[in-house]
């Protein structure tokens, strides 16, 4: 029996709504400690890793662990249904868990909606994502960072992220011409989620697909901040963190010939 | 020229 019930169901849609454009199908690994899916992209350049703790719903059950192998297209259609002040509840029974339960209740109590999703078989792989000390660690403002992919998108397909000292800086260059845009750390004590910090390691350079990231940036509402992680050839880190827990993208980068 | 690499190739299938 799994059943886990989310007061803060507005989430949920949000997650939904950060995943989707990017996976289509999905297994949801549900286990004692939480909920935790993981999934590339079709064309294997990007791979989205989230994970919901058990902490986070009041209750959460899991008996066992089991995955449930979810369109998300079609779960975000259902989710559309939910208020977004609604608790959500998941349940699933393991022994025929060929569709799973959700339910909406409203603040009040007083309207509730229920709904079944039919699940499926998905044989995913599964990577194993390495520890890894990254070069530069950077902490910005969510927003902001949406608005730097958004703006050079206007100029090329991708862009290259220098980091360097106190400074990160963003470039494209296209047929049309170039741009970029420079933000230096900063420190703000009363608004520190307004702040850039930086931290660094050695300086890195390297190059992504804007695509993927306008795609990550969807993440947005689910965080004032967003953090940014790089190692020379390594895939880029972009993660959204929650009060109860994280989504995390990570983009293959753009290697010269 | 650029070309994008895939997230396999740094990441090993469990």
């Amino acid at each position: 029996m799994f059943e886990a019930r989310l007061i803060q169901g507005g989430l949920l849609k949000k997650l939904l709504e950060s995943v989707k454009e990017l996976v289509t199908d999905a297994n949801f690994d549900c286990s004692e400690s939480g909920i935790a899916l993981q999934a590339m992209d079709n064309s294997h350049v990007a791979l989205v890793s989230l994970l919901l703790r058990s902490e986070g719903f009041d209750p959460y059950r899991c008996d066992r662990g089991f995955s449930l192998g979810v369109n998300l297209n079609s779960l975000n259609k259902i989710l559309k249904c939910a208020g977004n002040d609604d608790i959500i509840t998941l349940r699933a029974d393991d022994n025929s868990a060929d569709s799973l339960s959700l339910s909406f209740e409203n603040p009040n109590n007083d309207r509730i909606g229920e709904y079944e999703l039919k699940l499926m078989d998905i044989d995913q792989e599964h990577l194993s994502i390495p520890e890894t000390d990254y070069d530069a660690t950077i902490i910005m403002p969510s927003a902001e960072f949406q608005r730097i992919c958004r703006d050079l998108t206007v100029v090329s397909e991708s862009v290259t992220i220098d980091v360097s000292k106190d400074t990160i800086k963003f470039t494209a260059e296209g047929e049309l011409g170039s741009g970029n845009i420079k933000l230096k750390s900063t420190s703000s004590i009363d608004k520190p989620e307004e702040s850039v910090n930086i931290e660094l390691g050695q300086d890195v350079s390297l190059q992504f697909s804007l695509k993927y990231l306008m795609n990550f940036t969807k993440g947005t509402p689910l965080s004032e901040q967003v953090i940014l992680c790089l190692s020379e050839k390594m895939p880029l880190l972009v993660e959204y963190k929650m009060d109860i827990g994280y989504i995390r993208y990570y983009l293959a980068p753009k290697i010269g010939d | 020229n650029l070309t994008q690499t895939s997230i396999d190739n740094f990441f090993g299938r469990t």
